[in-house]
């Protein structure tokens, strides 16, 4: 980089009179070569100005040459009578150099003492689209589009045609297009130019697996048809669509085809034209959309999130079961569940049902026992209560008794704990007591 | 028990027939694994006996039926540690506790005491109750639990008691009566614990709950139901603090 940097021209510069700003020597001729990169014109402006001032410059003069013909001469003051002052008005070079020659005679009128110049130049670009063809300047630059870029340009063609060697020029050319944008513009070569004869383009559009591609073609079809009794034939000119796994379908006549969907993520289509007849051609917008999956059926005790319209291609869901139920799937519980909606349209997963949960056997309390109140089969919100073995055992003053399955499938008292009472042992109690009635 | 009543069943549900190297004694249940009882049944001639040796029956009122049962094991012996008794004269601490190996499972024959809390005032003249296996008026070994409620008696009294005998006995050494001891019984004798009773319970009844309580432990006296002589008990008032601390360290 650091080579190319010193072998390219400067893109800005300054440029100064000899001793500037102090009054420059007498008898003097000077010359400089200012030069740009290719691509750029050189625009040079004046900051200062100050050279004797004579008619047309004939003692003191700044001449500014391309290729070797004046462009201008100046000497003077600003607002000078005398003279030629280029004022605040850059100078624009028609090419990519530029040349000055400084030229003095060999005495200074006193009192004054003039100061010279000094300028600064800087490259500008060309706008190579906008003007004429450099060779005859009969046409554009660029047969069909033309692109500008610093320092250069660059030509393209439109679909159907390519450029030729020269850069410049366009040749027809419409096969082996393979489109795989997620949407683009397809026509025929040409238009809306009529289609030049002996045409076979073809166009593949082919976008990544998962989305679906339709074609909109613009009002404006015209393929030439033979017409018959069963409508038209496309016997000569024809636009071809064919979809994978589906018979392919040719089109004709004057009427647009309009918004066709195709389900598949890859369209070939064949344009054909013989040597005869007429087709105006034709235009489509393709755009693509993500395959769609079935919405999910709803869960029992449970939920599908997010919950929208509808599903496509790379869309993932989750289901949630309600407290107290668990996620279940082939018969096994599972910790989650989430499923994406997959390039064909499936989703990768089955949908788990959500079954309640249930808290187990209630733990053995020692010295009593447990009756069931509500619910079964130990699950979700049963309801049980411990009772110690009376009258040899009680609970502690204060205890609870009740427990209910609680979501987290223990049991908890209403205080939220799962533990469970204790039964203290009663003492100095006997279930049968002395008695005696004699006195 | 002298002078008492065979005990209906289940009607004394906290009472525990030990068997000690073939002699008999009393003790109490005051917890799913823990018996108390007399310190003298574990401690003879100023050693432990080995718990191998100690037999536990509960459950029946019938000591031949209670012989013939499988005794509970017995995890640990914990007499008490001040319980220093070489000439029989020292009935001073007179007080054990035994662990058993499993808990036991409460039911109407078998129930644990009360523990009264720690240094309960005992009223006199308040009637208790004591029991167990020991000789009765005939002098003949009791083979059905018998009871007799007796009387708290004020401590000078037991005292005098105590005087009076040493009087009448001078070549005998009487034990010594201390405040860990309370005495209770009938002045004009024959209604009293004695031999085979000692370490059982000698029991009060709390008024609001109607619950029996572990008042004393049955521990020494001059004779059996003598005249002008009382039962002498262990205090067991005096040592909640002692129980309460050997049955968590252990």
């Amino acid at each position: 980089c650091w080579r190319l940097a010193r072998s390219l021209p400067a893109l800005h510069g300054v440029v100064q009179s000899p001793q500037f700003p102090q009054p420059y020597p007498a008898a003097l001729s000077q010359q400089w070569d200012l030069s740009v990169p290719e691509g750029y014109q050189l625009q040079l402006s004046f900051t200062h100005l100050d050279i004797e001032p004579s008619a047309d410059c004939y003692y003191d003069s700044l001449t500014v040459l391309y290729d070797k013909k004046v462009l201008a001469k100046f000497c003077g003051q600003e607002n000078s009578a005398d003279g030629h002052h280029p004022g605040n008005r850059p100078l624009l070079s028609p090419g990519n150099r530029l040349t000055l020659v400084l030229q003095t005679d060999d005495t200074n009128p006193e009192p004054h003492q003039h100061l010279g110049f000094s300028a600064h130049y800087q490259a500008k670009d060309i706008d190579e689209c906008s003007a004429p063809d450099p060779e005859d300047g009969s046409g554009p630059l660029c047969s069909q589009l033309c692109h500008n870029t610093l320092g250069s340009y660059m030509c393209s063609c439109r679909h159907g045609y390519e450029l030729r060697p020269d850069q410049r020029t366009c040749v027809l050319s419409c096969g082996g297009g393979i489109f795989d944008e997620p949407e683009g513009t397809l026509s025929s070569p040409g238009y809306p130019d009529p289609s030049p004869h002996g045409l076979a383009c073809q166009y593949v559009i082919s976008v990544e697996p998962g989305f679906i591609v339709n074609l909109n073609f613009t009002d404006s079809f015209h393929i030439e048809h033979i017409g018959t009794q069963n409508g038209p034939s496309c016997l000569y000119h024809w636009l071809q669509v064919s979809i994978p796994d589906k018979e392919p379908q040719k089109l004709c006549g004057g009427k647009s085809p309009g918004l066709m969907p195709t389900n598949s993520y890859t369209v070939q289509l064949d344009y054909h034209t013989d040597w005869a007849g007429l087709s105006q051609g034709w235009s489509l917008h393709y755009t693509t959309q993500r395959v769609q999956c079935a919405s999910p059926s709803s869960i029992t005790n449970g939920r599908v999130t997010p919950n929208f319209p509808q599903y496509y291609y790379r869309d993932y869901i989750q289901v949630r079961c309600d407290p107290g139920y668990k996620l279940m799937m082939d018969g096994r519980e599972i910790k989650s569940y989430a499923s994406m909606c997959q390039k064909n349209g499936q989703w990768h997963l089955s949908l788990p049902e959500c079954h309640i949960i249930d808290c187990g056997e209630p733990k053995a309390l020692l010295n009593g026992g447990v009756t069931f109140i509500s619910g079964s089969q130990n699950q979700h919100l049963s309801v049980i209560q411990y009772h110690c073995n009376e009258p040899f055992y009680s609970l502690l003053g204060g205890a609870t008794v009740s427990y209910t399955c609680a979501a987290d499938r223990t049991w908890r008292d209403n205080l939220d704990t799962p533990v469970i009472p204790s039964c203290i042992p009663v003492c100095g109690q006997p279930t049968v007591y002395l008695s005696g009635f004699q006195r | 028990i002298m002078g008492g009543e065979k005990a209906p069943d289940k009607t004394i549900p906290w009472q525990v027939m030990l068997s000690v190297d073939g002699g008999r004694a009393g003790a109490m249940v005051i917890g799913d694994r823990w018996i108390m009882t007399a310190a003298h049944n574990l401690v003879q001639k100023g050693k432990l006996v080995l718990k191998e040796k100690l037999r536990v029956f509960m459950g029946d009122n019938d000591a031949e039926k209670l012989a013939k049962l499988t005794p509970l094991g017995v995890a640990s012996l914990h007499p008490h540690p001040e319980y220093k008794n070489p000439d029989n004269a020292n009935y001073n601490h007179d007080i054990a506790l035994i662990k058993l190996q499993q808990p036991l499972t409460f039911h109407a024959a078998i129930m644990p005491l009360c523990l009264p809390p720690e240094d309960t005032i005992y009223k006199t003249g308040q009637i208790g109750m004591v029991s167990g296996f020991g000789i009765k008026e005939d002098d003949i070994i009791a083979n059905k639990l018998r009871y007799i409620r007796l009387p708290v008696v004020d401590g000078n009294k037991c005292q005098a008691s105590v005087n009076s005998a040493k009087a009448a006995m001078p070549t005998e050494t009487i034990p010594v009566l201390t405040d860990n001891m309370f005495c209770a019984g009938v002045p004009e004798g024959g209604q009293d614990s004695c031999t085979g009773d000692s370490g059982g319970a000698y029991v009060l009844m709390e008024d609001s709950t109607k619950r029996f309580w572990a008042a004393g432990i049955v521990s020494w006296g001059v004779g059996c139901g003598q005249t002008g002589r009382y039962g002498v008990y262990t205090r067991v008032a005096k040592y909640i603090s002692w129980i309460n601390k050997t049955m968590e360290d252990n």
